[in-house]
C-alpha cells in the first residue's frame, strides 16, 4: 500500500507558502 | 482479482470523472464565501485567468498532441476550510487575488488530468498531420513550461492538493509525489530558480532560533 508522506506541520499551511512579505 | 495496467488506468479515468461531475464547473458555494469575505473579491479575475490559462493549455496541448484537443475542465478546488480553522480567519484575500496560486493550482489539476488519462501514452513519438514531428512529452514539468511557471512555486500547492482531495486515486498521488521528488531533487535547483533569493534573503534576515545542539 502506499501513502503520502505530509511534510507540512500542523502550523504551516498554503498561506504562509505564498506569503512573500 | 490482481489488477492490471490498463484496469488500473480505467480504475482512475472513472474515479476522476465521478469527482469532476460530483464537484461541478462553478465554485463551490463554500469557496464563495471566501470570495466575498476578501477585500478585493477575485472571482472575476479568477475566471478570467482560468480563460486565458485554459486557452494556453489547450493551445499547447493541441500543438503537441495533434488536432484532437480535448475539452478543458475548469474548477479551481478550494481546501480553505483547513486554513481558516488553521489561521482563525476568514479573509484570504491575498492569497485568493495570488495569480501564481491560481496557476500553480491550476497546473496541479491539469497534470492530475494528464497523468490519469495519459500515463505513458503522452511519451509516444507522434506527427501531425504533415508528417512534422510534434512535441509529444508531456510529462511532467512539461506544465510548468506552458504556464511559466517555476517549479518552486508548483511544489507549495501539491501537499494542499492532496489534502483536499481525498479521493485522488493512489497512483495519482504516487505521480504527484514523484513530481514533488523531482523538484526537491534537481529542477527547484536549477541557476533561474527563486529558491536562491529566498534563501540570500533569509540568511541576511539572520538566524530566526538556535540549532539544537546536536544529540549525544
Amino acid at each position: 500500500s502506499h501513502s503520502y508522506h505530509f511534510g507540512l506541520e500542523e502550523h504551516e499551511g498554503i498561506t504562509e507558502l505564498f506569503d512573500s512579505d | 482479482p490482481p489488477q492490471t495496467p490498463v484496469r488500473a488506468a480505467m480504475n482512475s479515468i472513472a474515479q476522476l470523472r465521478v469527482d469532476l461531475i460530483t464537484s461541478g464547473d462553478q465554485p463551490s458555494s463554500n469557496l464563495a464565501v471566501y470570495f466575498k469575505n476578501c477585500t478585493v473579491d477575485p472571482t472575476e479575475e479568477v475566471l478570467q485567468r482560468v480563460e486565458s490559462l485554459g486557452l494556453l493549455f489547450s493551445q499547447r496541448f493541441g500543438q503537441a498532441v495533434g488536432p484532437r484537443c480535448v475539452g478543458l475542465g475548469k474548477q479551481v478546488p478550494p481546501g480553505l476550510n483547513t486554513e481558516e480553522k488553521r489561521l482563525s480567519v476568514q479573509n484570504f484575500s491575498k492569497l485568493l487575488n495570488d495569480s501564481t496560486f491560481h496557476t500553480s493550482l491550476l497546473a496541479c489539476a491539469l497534470e492530475v488530468v494528464m497523468a490519469t488519462y495519459g500515463g505513458s501514452t503522452f511519451k509516444n513519438g507522434g506527427y501531425s498531420n504533415g508528417g512534422v514531428p510534434v512535441e509529444t512529452d508531456l510529462c511532467f514539468p512539461w506544465i510548468l513550461d506552458v504556464f511559466q511557471l517555476t517549479a518552486f512555486d508548483f511544489y507549495k500547492v501539491i501537499e494542499s492538493f492532496i489534502k483536499a482531495e481525498p479521493s485522488l486515486s493512489k497512483d495519482i498521488v504516487k505521480h504527484l509525489e514523484r513530481c514533488e521528488h523531482l523538484i526537491m531533487e534537481t529542477i527547484a535547483w536549477r541557476e533561474d530558480s527563486p529558491l536562491f533569493e529566498l534563501l540570500k534573503r533569509t540568511r541576511e534576515e539572520g538566524p530566526v532560533e538556535q540549532a539544537e545542539p546536536p544529540a549525544t
